[in-house]
């Protein structure tokens, strides 16, 4: 259960 | 944004920088691989099709649009100026990357962040850039006259990845608490393969020897 990526990252 | 993380994304760009400048004052791409620059196009543009969907900040946006331009221009100087692409290192940069990004979508259709076509993509380019260096170091340790430009490139390539595993465990501690092994796994990969080069960097730099990799 891999976690939603933070999309600020690059 | 932590300070990990604004430190690894300019030392990335001071990275493109370096290169670019290495490009257009010497007119020369000896020494660096085209393989792993097209590598990294294709990472680019997988992994920043968000652009299209998700509006995160002019800095997140700006910093995309400029790591898919410069990458596009590298490779445009590297195949078709006339002059520059005369002193690409043809003979020696002969890692077959295509037969990289097969096993690496693969590896994202098997274990993607979710069964979607962006985040299939977004996984295909964490896998892909974690080797996408491959080719470049095998160019490097082939080549006898590693000039300071194109080592410093390197260096700075693998500091911004050093630095984002720092990034990971700052915000581990100060924001989520939550485990992502897709990024953190493909990141020690890819920073790990940098340790030999590092090693071999620094050594030279304190005994201000020239640059050689051992084959």
């Amino acid at each position: 259960n891999e976690q939603p990526r933070p999309h600020d990252e690059l | 944004m932590n300070i990990f993380r604004l430190a690894g994304d300019m030392t990335h760009l001071l990275s493109i920088v370096v290169l670019l400048l290495k490009i257009r004052t010497t007119k020369s791409c000896a020494g660096i691989s085209l393989k792993t620059q097209e590598l990294y196009v294709i990472v680019f543009i997988t992994r920043y099709l968000d652009l299209f969907t998700r509006y995160v900040s002019f800095y997140n946006t700006a910093m995309k649009l400029v790591f898919i331009g410069t990458s596009v221009a590298i490779v445009w100087y590297m195949r078709l100026h006339k002059v520059v692409k005369q002193t690409y290192s043809r003979d020696e940069d002969t890692f077959k990357h295509y037969l990289l990004i097969p096993p690496c979508f693969i590896l994202a259709l098997l274990i993607p962040l979710e069964f979607t076509v962006t985040e299939i993509l977004w996984s295909f380019s964490i896998y892909l850039e974690a080797v996408a260096i491959l080719p470049q170091l095998l160019l490097l340790q082939r080549s006898s006259n590693i000039d300071n430009l194109t080592g410093s490139y390197v260096f700075l390539l693998g500091a911004y990845r050093a630095l984002y595993i720092v990034n990971w465990v700052y915000r581990f501690f100060t924001e989520t608490h939550k485990i992502r092994w897709i990024p953190w796994i493909s990141g020690l990969v890819q920073t790990a393969l940098y340790a030999d080069f590092f090693y071999y960097y620094i050594k030279s730099w304190k005994n201000h020897e020239k640059l050689r990799l051992p084959a």
